[in-house]
């Protein structure tokens, strides 16, 4: 495989399909969102809403962040908090048809890259571990 | 650049030197590793003893994780918790004479590697972003 056709290959088959991905939606609070971190051991995931378009990113460094008082890590304000005044929402995105070179660009500065069709409907995600696996593949043969 | 010339490159120039590397120290406790962990932004990093050698590594997830109580988080067990009993001490590291076929692999399961010598010093951190730019490169070529 040539260096040119290896960076063409669609990310189709890399993508790891919505099911698969922990996320939250669109109205929970921080508690449930942290513990749903804590609990699936991600540190970044997606935040839906009920339609399942993708609306951001939450992380349990934003939640920390945003409870970290003068005196002390003001947890109680958790359940308080909803996951939308938080998220980062101006997030990078890759269309599902799109190819590996693309993909790669896209992870030299994101971990994950949320995989989107033209209706915004979250699909899945594009993950370094994956793209790094398929690098090794070509690289070794 | 042949792949096999490619793969052979020592990672001494890709390496993120120590003091550019935020860390806790053995003994610290878990209250104010959370807050270099929120502060820095990082989701996990290096704890070291004082000689600078490598002990484990720290996530505000495993933090979380520790405290998570019945009722609530139990945020007020912070300060009583030294990085020591939580952090992760089976951690994978790369020598600093290493190739970049060596830390490719290591960085296929893992976000970030520390970089030791022979008497275990901490001599800084190879992470998959670094990896990344020059695989874009070699592909690009
Ligand atoms: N339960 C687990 N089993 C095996 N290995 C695990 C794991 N949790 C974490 N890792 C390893 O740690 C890396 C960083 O995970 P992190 O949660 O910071 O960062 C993750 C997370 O934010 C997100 N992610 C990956 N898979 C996910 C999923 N199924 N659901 C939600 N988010 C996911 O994509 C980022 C990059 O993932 P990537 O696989 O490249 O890289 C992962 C993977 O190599
Ligand atoms: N302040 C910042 N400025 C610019 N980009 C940032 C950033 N903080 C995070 N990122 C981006 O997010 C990725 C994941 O960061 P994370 O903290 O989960 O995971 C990081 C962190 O656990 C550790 N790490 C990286 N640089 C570090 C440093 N200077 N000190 C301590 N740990 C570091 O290595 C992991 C992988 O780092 P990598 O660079 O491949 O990948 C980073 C980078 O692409």
């Amino acid at each position: 495989v040539s260096s040119k056709d290896f960076l063409q290959i669609p990310i189709l088959e890399f993508i790891i399909s919505a099911e698969k991905v922990a996320h939250v939606q669109l109205g929970n609070n921080a508690e449930h969102a942290l513990l749903v971190l804590t609990k699936t051991g991600y540190s970044s995931i997606p935040v839906l809403d009920v339609k399942y378009r993708l609306q951001g990113l939450i992380s349990s460094q934003q939640i920390t962040d945003e409870i970290l008082g003068l005196e002390h890590i003001e947890y109680e304000r958790l359940p308080d908090l909803k996951v939308d005044d938080i998220m980062k929402k101006d997030i990078a995105v890759i269309h599902v048809d799109e190819k590996f070179q693309k993909g790669l660009d896209l992870l030299v500065d994101n971990p994950y890259i949320c995989v989107v069709d033209d209706e915004k409907t979250f699909l899945g995600i594009l993950t370094r571990r994956v793209i790094l696996k398929q690098m090794k593949k070509y690289l070794y043969q």
